[in-house]
């Protein structure tokens, strides 16, 4: 089973 | 005073086709250099960036830094009221609450401008951090949609493998499974058509095939798209939009628990 990654866990707020 | 106009509506009506599947509204950041958007969709899964510089425009000004936020189905409705062959200029004043979209038969017989009203949209800018890509992958624009809606009849997710031999797309589900492999071209009589892999180390990867079908919406854009990739970080699937800039998607893996 995968699960799906937020893309917030890649690039951070600047 | 911002200004900004481009020759034929068309191109303006094809970069909106290529947002509005994944975002609801959006913020345009005019400045001197052009037009850039950065957004995320509803389920920060995947990230829209646009940029269309002020040299891609026919006329472009901009006294100063201005954001204005649309609401996309607003901003379809009035880009419907253009034909493709129409001139269209972007226009608001500095600090302005609304923006308009004067649009310029080619005989110049027909003017027509909409208001439009701006949103104040909270901004969350996201840094992007330079990548080494162990994998891109650019193939026909066309070839890209055509495996994506094809793949998604047969599961929710592509698996994408990039070895140097070539690139493998796959999809399983309850009805089976479906594999697409796409060689490098060896010739081609036009370059767009052309499939080519740049590889530092194999990658695979699994993605959501909703949002990949979504991306592939840019597809009128550019006759090219780029896939690039590496373990565990975003795609970047990236469209040229010749003589105006670009639009990138990224789309965050599925990983495997």
């Amino acid at each position: 089973k995968s699960t799906q990654k937020n893309i917030l866990s890649y690039f951070s707020k600047t | 005073m911002f200004e900004a106009r481009l020759i034929s509506s068309g191109i303006l009506k094809k970069v909106l086709d290529a947002i509005k599947d994944l975002l609801n509204e959006a913020t345009f950041d005019c400045s001197d250099s052009g037009i850039q958007l950065q957004a995320m969709d509803n389920s920060h899964v995947s990230l829209v960036s646009l940029n269309m510089r002020s040299d891609g425009f026919d006329k472009y000004r901009c006294d100063r830094n201005l954001s204005m936020g649309m609401n996309l189905a607003n901003m379809a409705k009035i880009l419907k009221c253009a034909n493709n062959t129409d001139t269209v200029t972007i226009k608001a004043q500095d600090n302005a609450d609304t923006v308009t979209f004067m649009f310029e038969s080619q005989n110049q017989e027909k003017v027509s401008d909409y208001e439009m009203k701006l949103m104040n949209l909270d901004q969350e800018h996201l840094g992007i951090p330079e990548t080494d890509y162990a994998c891109i992958v650019r193939m026909p624009s066309h070839e890209f949609a055509r495996i994506c809606r094809d793949l998604t009849q047969f599961g929710e997710s592509v698996v994408i493998t990039c070895t140097k031999e070539g690139v493998r797309f796959s999809a399983s589900g309850d009805s089976g499974s479906a594999n697409i492999k796409l060689a490098q071209t060896s010739s081609v009589d036009k370059e767009e058509e052309a499939v080519s892999i740049e590889m530092q180390e194999p990658v695979t990867l699994t993605f959501a095939c909703q949002y990949l079908n979504s991306f592939t919406k840019a597809t009128p854009l550019s006759p090219q798209v780029s896939l690039s990739m590496s373990a565990d970080v975003p795609l970047v699937v990236e469209y040229q939009i010749p003589d105006l800039g670009h639009i990138r998607y990224y789309l965050a893996p599925k990983i495997e628990e």
